[in-house]
């Protein structure tokens, strides 16, 4: 991590994250919602950082409203 | 065991609409298990750098699948200043340079975008009240920011959760300005011979000030952030000494032959314009050093290396708030790894009450560019802004070098694939290299 957290636990249990089967979303309490473009934009944006540019094929929306 | 789902809270009012500011809160919570992963931030700001630091507890592994480890975060930036200084007059940079660089400010968790847009050299700031400034001030007419260049450059940072703080600076290094508005410089003499060059504003005339306060409530009005950042460093009196009407305004004044004064005097008005259309200031500590009567709350950036520990103790007993860059010139350029000693830098290693430490806002990476254009900026800057950047975020007590060059030497090859062009710091070499 740069630059490191104020506080950081990680365990050595694994999991694997794919591409078609993993959302940003709004939690349902948030404040914020879809209408929110900042957040909106910025969980694309991380999408993209995290695997590359990827075309769901089909289904949902990549980000939801809560 | 698969992660599905991240989910992204905010507790507060989000400030979803709203521009950041020095007291943002960017604090979150970040907890990772299956199947969901929980992102806790009181402001959007917060979310923004949970985002990142999720993104960066991905990894691929050897076979190419994206794995991340059960984790719990807890964060909050040690600073609530962490700015990039650039500089768009000795060079001109491109607009897909400033945004390039608003990315990897992103990535290092960077807050503001200090951007020195005029200069001696140009003035490419395009300004809608006088546009002459530009026209005749620029480079040449294509290398200019209109108002939708700055507005894009605005909301993409404020998208990042970064502030952009224009720097205006005045009363020296205005030499762009003269050739657009006419009576602002001072002319200067050989004897009582008028030269065709010309030296500082010119602090004596009415017309001066009412420039000013119309050219900075045009700015005002573009720029969004509360602070302005103005000059007052690095004033050649030469041409003040020279001038017949300059020497008996000094006279009438009693200013005596101490040109200080007069800089002081003209400071202190610009400064009262600048409260009176409601922004505040950030000034270079020569400002302070010439003993100008700030206002309270104007923020003082301490620039010159030498004796800056003794600056800071100076300043902030004084009860202003300091910025720090003289650690972090990174346009003096050495060779081997200089981001150690950016690194090493410890901003509250001056003698002082905690009271003082306090007034300690946080620091800038500065870029000045005189060397630096579209073609080295991203590799001159990155990595090396990103031993500030983590000195300005982590606690105190993140300071061992191994693990840093560790963790360093990964977010470099993390801003390859994120297309930064970031310069090696030593030995090795990025996974899919081939790719970037």
């Amino acid at each position: 991590l740069w630059p490191l957290p104020l506080t950081v636990t990680v365990t050595p249990s694994q999991m694997r994250l794919s591409a078609e089967n993993f959302y940003i979303q709004h939690g349902p309490s948030s404040t914020a919602g879809p209408s929110c473009s900042l957040l909106e934009e910025a969980f694309r944006r991380y999408y993209e950082y995290i695997f590359g540019v990827y075309e769901r094929p089909k289904g949902p929306a990549r980000f939801q409203g809560g | 065991a698969e992660l599905q789902q991240l989910l992204v809270t905010i507790v507060l009012e989000s400030e979803c609409d709203a521009f950041p500011s020095v007291s943002s809160d960017e604090s979150y919570t970040l907890l990772v298990k299956e199947p969901v992963a929980f992102l806790k931030a009181n402001r959007v700001w917060g979310a923004l750098r949970g985002l990142e630091t999720f993104s960066q507890l991905i990894y691929q592994d050897s076979y190419g699948t994206f794995t991340i480890n059960e984790s719990n975060i807890i964060d909050s930036p040690r600073f609530p200043h962490r700015g990039i200084l650039i500089d768009t007059s000795r060079h001109y940079l491109p607009l897909k340079i400033i945004l390039k660089t608003l990315d990897a400010m992103a990535f290092n968790k960077f807050n503001v975008l200090h951007w020195h847009i005029v200069d001696d050299e140009s003035f490419p700031y395009q300004s809608i009240t006088f546009p002459e400034l530009s026209n005749k001030g620029s480079y040449s007419p294509s290398h200019v920011y209109t108002s939708n260049d700055v507005h894009m450059v605005i909301e993409y940072a404020r998208l990042r959760g970064i502030r952009v703080l224009p720097e205006f600076d005045t009363p020296g290094h205005m030499q762009s300005w003269g050739k657009g508005q006419k009576n602002l410089l001072t002319p200067c003499y050989a004897g009582k011979k008028q030269l065709d060059t010309f030296g500082p504003i010119n602090p004596i005339l009415n017309t001066t000030y009412s420039f000013l306060t119309t050219f900075f409530k045009e700015i005002t009005k573009v720029f969004p952030d509360q602070f302005i950042h103005l000059g007052g460093d690095e004033v050649d009196f030469h041409c003040w000494e020279s001038n017949p009407k300059i020497q008996n305004f000094m006279k009438d004044k009693g200013f005596g032959d101490d040109f200080r004064k007069l800089e002081s005097f003209y400071i202190q008005k610009l400064l009262d314009i600048i409260a009176t259309i409601k922004k505040g200031s950030i000034v270079w500590q020569e400002v302070f050093d010439d003993g100008v009567k700030l206002q309270p709350g104007t923020t003082v950036e301490v620039w010159k290396s030498n004796g800056y520990l003794d600056e800071l103790s100076k300043i902030t007993a004084s009860g202003f708030p300091v910025i720090i860059s003289a650690p972090w010139y990174l346009d003096l350029i050495s060779y081997g790894q200089d981001w150690k000693q950016y690194y090493k830098t410890e901003p509250l290693n001056f003698a002082g009450t905690q009271e003082q430490k306090k007034l300690v806002l946080g620091g800038e990476a500065c870029l000045w560019g005189e060397y630096v254009d579209s073609t080295n900026l991203t590799p001159r800057l990155w990595p090396r802004a990103s031993a500030v950047g983590e000195r300005l975020w982590s606690p105190q007590n993140v300071r061992d070098i191994d693990d840093a060059y560790r963790r360093l030497t990964m977010h470099r090859c993390r801003m390859l694939r994120r297309g930064i062009a970031a310069q090696p710091l030593f030995t090795g070499y990025c996974n899919d290299e081939d790719n970037m």
